[in-house]
């Protein structure tokens, strides 16, 4: 499914250089759910929007599905976020002049889906995350966990075979956050991949492996049931 | 300090009218150390942003040192804003064209203090927090904890004599989550208010009561030393 070799990501800022990635590499197979734990400002989320094809390398390579999405072109990489990549970002993204429902639907839109059963679908997400009375509402009528709700909706929305959650339940009460986790959990028994940034032992704990980042570097890769 | 009483919200969307708190009483005083906590979209923030001085009651009063900031003119809620408040924003709020010093020393430019002890202050509260090698980076060359860290510095520049903080170790790894703990918790002893909202029971735990808030209103109000 995965495979990073090498990877490093240095924002270049001119008098500055910083080293966000220095040198990564791991596989995940398809199938599998893993959290990336560490400390604040470690490389995660630069991790995240490598592997999401939303950002390419410095150096080193990362294949997904056997294809190197170093070397393909940008229309290529769009077509492959939008099939096979779901996104669920730390700032949810979401656009300030659509509402939950729309903004759900709109990878939706890009993958051609009919207006009658994208409606349907993007409701019933809206449902499973429970914001089913928040249909309606823009991103600025909505709680800080709403919102990040409307984002895990979306990143659900076309099915991806990937789903890419960075702190997917960072703004959640406890009991919100279990239910999210059990949705996450139920699609990885379907057979997604699934790939969890958190700060929450809680819901480190509920994935299989769990990689540590540290200072751009992995520190550690733990596979919890002991195999 | 503060005091709250029969205070209500309603969001008018025209259709629909969201009843986000639904009659709110308590009295904080000055010094006490005090966690909101409560399901997602239960109406934390919405109280938050009252007690802040952002927004209005719907109907009740809200007394914080003897005068009621529902009847003030605005340019007074400006002034008790900038001079008694310092609030941490869920989303932390940061200008995107300023870099973290620039966005620190913001309160300190409204309150009048001259340049080299604004920058001075500035430096000094991001070295507190962690930041002293990203003071100046823009918020979207921070990560998520970063930028949270930021907008807690910002919030203390003026040292004032409330600190309302929505959810400020929501982004951070346990760690750096303790380092922010403690830097309020001594706030706290040299006589500051501080106001929590947080979903972390860790966080809760190190105040000394915890106001619960469910569907608008407070479910309980329960101090944790047993007095
Ligand atoms: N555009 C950028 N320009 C310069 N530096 C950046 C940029 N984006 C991120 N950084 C830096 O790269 C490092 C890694 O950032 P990243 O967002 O990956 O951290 P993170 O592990 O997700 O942290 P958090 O847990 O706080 O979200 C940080 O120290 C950050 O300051
Ligand atoms: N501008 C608005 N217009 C309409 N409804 C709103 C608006 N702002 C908030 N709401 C609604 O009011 C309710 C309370 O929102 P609030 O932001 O106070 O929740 P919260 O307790 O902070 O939640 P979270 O823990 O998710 O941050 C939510 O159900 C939300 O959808
Ligand atoms: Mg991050
Ligand atoms: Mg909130």
């Amino acid at each position: 499914m995965f495979e990073a070799r090498n990877v490093t990501k240095v924002y270049d800022m001119g008098a500055v250089q910083v080293h966000a990635l220095r040198g990564v590499s791991f596989t995940i197979e398809q199938g599998e759910m893993v959290a990336i734990m560490g400390p604040s400002g470690s490389g995660k989320s630069t991790l995240m929007q490598l592997m999401g094809c939303l950002d390419r390398p410095t150096s080193g390579t990362i294949v997904l599905d056997g294809e190197d999405v170093t070397q393909v072109r940008d229309d290529r990489l769009a077509e492959i976020r939008n099939k096979k990549i779901g996104f669920v970002f730390q700032q949810f993204n979401l656009l300030p002049r659509l509402s939950a429902v729309e903004n759900v639907e709109l990878p939706l839109v890009y993958a051609g889906v009919g207006r009658r059963e994208r409606r349907r679908r993007a409701l019933e997400l809206l449902e499973a995350v429970g914001l089913g009375e928040r249909v309606h509402h823009r991103p600025n009528e909505l709680s800080g966990g709403q919102k990040q709700r409307v984002a895990i909706a979306r990143a659900l929305a076309n099915e991806p075979a990937v789903i890419l959650a960075d702190e997917p339940t960072g703004a959640l009460d406890t009991r919100t956050g279990a239910e999210i986790m059990q949705l996450l959990a139920r699609l990885n028994e379907q057979g997604h991949t699934v790939v969890i940034v958190t700060h929450d032992p809680e819901v480190a704990s509920r994935t299989r492996r769990v990689i540590h980042i540290r200072d751009g570097l992995i520190s550690k890769d733990e596979r919890l049931d002991g195999s």
